[in-house]
């Protein structure tokens, strides 16, 4: 069972995972409008900016993430932001968006010039996390327990962002015990907090 | 591809925009 703590503390980085998302014009121009491998490449990189400035907007509502020394704050952001950006992604991409959005981004992604080396083992690892079926909870703590890794490069007080990450790490092991109570996979793969360097 | 962006530039800014308002 989850404790009162537990929930408030759930519902907090739920919302916060989903209030800071792309802005709404950007998406439109990546769902709409036609663009050659170039301009392809180029909004890419545009959303990529943007999707950073979305992590770090969720990283601030983090409890206790602002109390962190400043500098090991970007650190935790700088050592997690790719991998985070990835789990953000595979969940847009598991979501299986309305009149085939995950289609037309899955084009672009493919036409943008991106080498075939890169773009296979994304579109592999999206799969494998859409596999797990993660419900919004598990998505967005599984994020935020990304970005609290105390063992990233540069990081001073590791004991610091441990404190922030082991209440977390327990909340997610509770809500997938109950959530997938049949599958284990899910339940191992998330008490391991590299389980995204495995998947990179 | 992260180190051409910036990312270090993008996450200090978009850090600080809180203190600037």
């Amino acid at each position: 069972e989850l404790s009162q703590d537990q929930q408030v503390l759930i519902s907090y980085i739920v919302d916060a995972h989903n209030k800071h998302r792309i802005p709404q014009d950007m998406a439109r121009k990546l769902l709409q409008e036609q663009f050659n491998a170039e301009e392809n490449f180029l909004l890419l990189t545009e959303m990529a900016t943007s999707h950073v400035q979305v992590l770090v907007e969720f990283t601030k509502n983090i409890p206790g993430f602002q109390s962190l020394d400043h500098e090991d704050q970007i650190a935790l952001l700088k050592g997690s932001a790719v991998e985070a950006m990835f789990l953000r992604s595979a969940q847009v991409f598991s979501k299986k968006l309305p009149n085939g959005h995950t289609v037309v981004l899955e084009d672009r992604i493919r036409r943008s010039g991106i080498s075939e080396e890169f773009i296979t083992p994304m579109f592999n690892f999206y799969k494998s996390i859409g596999e797990l079926q993660m419900m919004q909870e598990e998505h967005a703590l599984l994020t935020a327990i990304t970005i609290l890794s105390p063992d990233r490069p540069y990081v001073k007080d590791q004991q610091a962002v441990e404190r922030l990450q082991e209440p977390m790490l327990e909340v997610l092991r509770k809500v997938c015990k109950l959530q997938h109570p049949t599958n284990p996979a899910l339940c191992t793969a998330s008490r391991s907090s590299r389980v995204m360097a495995h998947e990179r | 591809p992260a180190s051409n962006l910036g990312l270090e530039d993008i996450i200090r800014k978009a850090l600080m925009g809180n203190m600037e308002e």
